[in-house]
């Protein structure tokens, strides 16, 4: 472990928190996109499923067990308790667009061909494109709540800060793992526009609107 | 060489 990682996984938590807040709060799940979840929540079960095989520390089995939690939390409050404030005309990507290509990477470029690696590939490759549906709906409604932003830049920090973990640990411990970094860069990149915005608009305690 | 996967990764 080591502080990026640390600090990766706390913008990660604080991201979950965040959204959960908005939702309690609010009793609104409006500007949410369901579907990001839904990738999320594979995402979280395709990775963890060595929850129960192999124990690596109680920080790292608490986390799992956590992110997992929450997230199918979140779907249930988007589905069904605040349903009626889910904007599903908006939420309207294609994630078979993403489900299919995705996977279909997993089978071809992977570090072994078997079924837990293709597994934990597949997790690694779709959090990678997973916000794509939740940016979709925010360029469609042409904004985004002030607390979804704070969400959306903890969420993006989270995979920004681990790209910092594993330049870290490539020097401090010879690691290296060239999937999980490339996933990382594309995942980080896929922020860097929302990034700006909200450097630019939410720290000026502007609203982000994008130009409809 | 085949570099250790990041297993103990969130």
């Amino acid at each position: 472990m080591n502080i990026f990682r640390l600090c990766g996984d706390m913008s990660h938590l604080a991201a979950i928190i965040i959204l959960l807040l908005k939702m309690w709060k609010t009793r609104s799940v409006a500007g949410i996109s369901g579907k990001s979840q839904i990738l999320f929540a594979t995402v979280f079960t395709a990775r963890y499923l060595d929850l129960f095989t192999s124990f690596i520390s109680i920080y790292n089995t608490c986390m799992k067990v956590f992110f997992i939690g929450t997230v199918y939390f979140t779907i249930y409050l988007i589905y069904m308790k605040f349903k009626a404030t889910y904007d599903s005309n908006h939420d309207s990507f294609r994630v078979e667009f993403l489900i299919v290509p995705v996977g279909g990477l997993a089978f071809l470029v992977n570090h072994e061909f078997a079924p837990l690696e293709i597994i934990w590939t597949f997790s690694i490759y779709l959090e990678s494109v997973a916000i794509l549906p939740q940016l979709f709906m925010i360029s469609k409604t042409g904004e985004a709540e002030t607390i979804t932003s704070h969400y959306l830049f903890a969420l993006g920090s989270y995979r920004a800060l681990y790209l910092c973990n594993w330049i870290y640990r490539y020097y401090a411990e010879g690691f290296f793992d060239l999937i999980a970094v490339v996933a990382g860069v594309v995942q980080t990149i896929l922020y860097c526009d929302f990034f700006y915005l909200y450097i630019t608009k939410v720290m000026k305690g502007k609203k982000i609107s994008l130009p409809a | 060489k085949q570099w250790p996967s990041s297993k103990d990764e969130l």
